[in-house]
């Protein structure tokens, strides 16, 4: 190119390592530089950089939400929330709870964990915050009772969207997979069509681990879509772009911080002007 | 495909008669491509391979060695160098450094770490592993943000039958801890742990309280707790909090998962502190002492 062969290396070298903190991994990082290589290969680093940037977008475009993202399909509109332990559901259900309360819906929420110490509690505050009710159920009792005592007292009451919390859990854990599906069938069985949707919530500081949840969250409760936390922090969460080929799962929202108005909608172009930035 | 790495470059060593610089590389390669999917910092994984490299081109091969039962044996090229690879892993994640450290009498533990690490569980699984050493610990819960901390934390110490002194309404966190602490020396408890509130390192406002924590309590350790599933970011974060934090040790959480947990290399070595513990559950019985062999090799994959 303009600066020779030596610049070449360099400048790939370096986005390898941009791509690699990212946590884009191994196999998507090569395709898209190999990309990069045949579509502007000897061009300059700005024209690389575009390239890449372009590819990257394209992906992400394919897994960006469509349609409003409050729309509600049932009555109530049950929303499945679920992930690996401290990725940030309750909090997500907490300001998702408030924006639905703010777009004039009514909710309830489902103190699905009912394993951890105070989750019930931590629960019931962000009701508080949201100004909606919280069904709950005993110490240790059965999580997917507490789900259809949710689903069955919104359908009672009229209520517009009902949010269930499950306890975190990882996803080789076979007994808690199997219980999380037993969650998903009983919602459906009360309600038709339940649930509408099912969230999985994924913590923007995970690396490679990511596709192993997915693939296994999804296996045990198919998925509607995902919601990548904690991006108000230095992770990029670079894995959905690697997700977005394999699974193809919409990116829904983004949670930007641990007040109850930090969530966004997910934007393809704003993640990766994060990502270059 | 996670033990991928590890069997292709056995595979491109198999029947190799003598290591070249061509078979090695072909082999470091595959180990390369291994260790990067295991969230291995980029940076640390390129000084590996060079160390491995030198090692296995430099160093005379050992074509027979006695074992622990004085068995002689025929080492291969490929297994020596994934011995090679072994030990430089296991290196780098020592030493074994379990201990904590004692100031006054008392074995005092500040946890601090991003949101949802597992400080809290940390705190009480702590809590436990020192009162079956025969201490009697009291538990600080000095994060006043996130709804229903202090009830988790006074849930879990029940569970334990552990002390847990919480702040009045309002009191921030320096001011609970200092209290804590005087409750500690006056209750003649001999260890303390002050579970703190998850934050960013980029958060300058809760970096400083962190500080004055730190100030007011004067731990004897600090212990970043690191979640075994976090990716490449790990690295920044931990040399962001161990600017402003003097860190005696990390915890590392969630091992139980199927994450193969290569960001904690990155994590020892940007702060150059030893791994204490390991988080292997959810519940209070699940913490061990740290080992490193046990986690080289499910990075090696
Ligand atoms: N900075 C930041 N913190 C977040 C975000 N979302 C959640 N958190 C924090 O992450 C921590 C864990 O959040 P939780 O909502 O308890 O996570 P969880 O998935 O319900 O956890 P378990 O139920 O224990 O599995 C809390 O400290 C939250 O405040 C986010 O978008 N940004
Ligand atoms: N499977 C597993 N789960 C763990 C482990 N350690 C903690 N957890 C779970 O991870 C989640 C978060 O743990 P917490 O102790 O609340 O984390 P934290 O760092 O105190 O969170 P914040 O205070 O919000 O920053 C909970 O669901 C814990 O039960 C572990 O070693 N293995
Ligand atoms: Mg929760
Ligand atoms: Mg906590």
């Amino acid at each position: 190119g303009l600066l020779g062969r030596d610049a070449d290396a360099a400048l790939f070298d370096e986005l390898e390592a941009l791509l690699f903190t990212a946590d884009l991994g191994v196999r998507t990082a090569e395709d898209l530089l190999e990309r990069a290589r045949r579509e502007a290969g000897g061009q300059d680093g700005a024209a690389v950089r575009a390239v890449l940037r372009n590819a990257i977008a394209e992906k992400l475009a394919t897994i960006e939400h469509v349609g409003e993202p409050l729309a509600t399909t049932g009555q109530p509109h049950v929303i499945l929330v679920l992930g690996v332990n401290g990725s940030g559901k309750t909090t997500t259900i907490g300001k998702l709870a408030a924006r639905y309360r703010a777009a004039g819906k009514t909710v309830l929420l489902g103190a699905g964990d009912t394993f951890r110490a105070a989750a019930r509690e931590q629960l019931q505050t962000w009701g508080e915050r949201a100004g909606c009710d919280v069904i709950v159920g005993p110490d240790g009792g059965d999580p997917a009772a507490v789900a259809f005592d949710t689903v069955k007292a919104a359908r009672a009451r009229g209520v517009d969207v009902a949010l269930i919390d499950t306890a975190g859990r990882l996803q080789n854990q076979a007994p808690l997979m199997e219980e999380l599906s037993k969650i998903a069938r009983v919602l459906g069985r009360d309600i038709e069509g339940a649930p509408h949707e099912t969230l999985l919530v994924l913590d923007a500081n995970t690396g490679q681990n990511a596709f192993s949840q997915a693939r296994q969250f999804a296996e045990a409760a198919p998925l509607t879509g995902l919601v990548l936390t904690k991006l108000d922090g230095t992770a990029k969460g670079g894995v959905i772009v690697g997700l977005a080929d394999e699974l193809a799962i919409p990116v829904k929202h983004v949670g930007v911080g641990e007040g109850v108005d930090d969530l966004r909608d997910f934007s393809a172009d704003e993640f990766v002007d994060a990502l270059f930035a | 495909t996670l033990t991928r790495g590890f069997d292709g470059a056995r595979e491109r060593l198999a029947g190799v008669r003598a290591l070249s610089e061509n078979n090695v590389d072909e082999a470091l390669r595959e180990v390369r491509a291994s260790l990067l999917e295991a969230d291995v910092d980029f940076q640390v994984v390129k000084d590996f391979l060079g160390r491995v490299k030198e090692r296995t081109l430099g160093e005379k091969v050992e074509t027979r060695v006695k074992d622990a039962g004085g068995q002689t044996h025929r080492v291969t090229p490929g297994q020596h160098f994934v011995a090679v690879c072994e030990q430089e892993l296991t290196e780098l994640m020592g030493p074994v450094d379990p201990e904590l450290s004692v100031a006054d009498g008392v074995t005092s533990v500040m946890l601090l770490g991003l949101q949802g690490v597992g400080k809290t569980t940390i705190a009480a699984k702590l809590a436990r592993h020192l009162q079956k050493k025969g201490r009697r610990p009291l538990l600080v819960a000095a994060d006043i943000y996130r709804p229903a901390a202090a009830d988790q934390l006074e849930q879990l110490g029940r569970s334990i039958d552990v002390r847990v002194h919480r702040g009045e309404t309002g009191e921030q966190p320096p001011s609970i801890c200092a209290r804590g602490r005087a409750l500690a020396r006056d209750g003649g408890y001999d260890a303390i742990i002050y579970d703190t509130a998850g934050r960013l390192a980029i958060d300058d406002e809760l970096m400083v309280e962190l500080e004055a924590i730190e100030r007011e309590t004067r731990p004897a350790n600090k212990l970043l707790v690191c979640d075994a599933l976090m990716g490449r970011d790990a690295v920044n974060v931990a040399s962001a909090f161990a600017e402003r934090i003097d860190l005696s040790g990390l915890v590392l959480t969630k091992i139980d998962g199927d994450s193969r947990g290569g960001a904690a290399l990155a994590v020892k070595a940007v702060t150059g502190v030893p791994i204490k513990f390991l988080g292997t559950g959810e519940t209070v019985d699940r913490l061990e002492e740290f080992r490193p062999e046990g986690l080289a090799s499910r990075i090696l994959g």
